[in-house]
């Protein structure tokens, strides 16, 4: 089976103000995975977390909670850190064991950041 | 931990699953190393 990757997720530090999202996230996934399906995965977990009352929730038609039909990998960007305070923006494509080999190249798990898309 | 979520998410026919934890003791297998 695809080997498994260990993720810390947290906040972008710059451009997320903590009363926003303050949830650091530890999540385990395949190396498969694509920096799109992590996106994607972050706007579920924030849309069933916000629950009914979450802003953007609506009842759909077919009784299915309007947040959760919106959901998509473009919601959040997520970034890494690279050198003192420098972020970089991982390509949607990019599967994480390629940020793993490619940015991160240590033993321990992935350090991610996430925030909301800017042109929203 | 006890709680750990489990979510699929599907893109252009992958479906990749992700497992979640409020904590990372217990979850992360490279924390049991230290």
């Amino acid at each position: 089976p695809s080997s498994e990757i260990e993720l810390i997720f947290c906040p972008h530090p710059l451009l997320v103000g903590n009363q926003q999202y303050s949830q650091t996230r530890y999540v385990k996934t395949t190396a498969n995975a694509t920096v799109d399906h992590l996106s994607k995965y972050l706007a579920l977990r924030v849309a069933l977390e916000d629950g009914p009352s979450g802003a953007q929730a609506g009842r759909s038609a077919e009784g299915e909670p309007g947040a959760l039909r919106d959901v998509s990998e473009k919601q959040f960007t997520i970034y890494i850190s690279t050198a003192a305070g420098q972020f970089t923006t991982l390509n949607g494509s990019l599967t994480l064991e390629l940020v793993n080999e490619k940015f991160w190249k240590l033993c321990k798990p992935l350090e991610l950041y996430y925030a909301p898309t800017q042109d929203q | 931990p006890e709680e750990v979520i489990v979510t699929d998410i599907t893109i252009n026919s992958l479906t990749v699953t992700f497992r979640e934890a409020l904590v990372a003791r217990g979850f992360f297998r490279s924390w049991e190393m230290e």
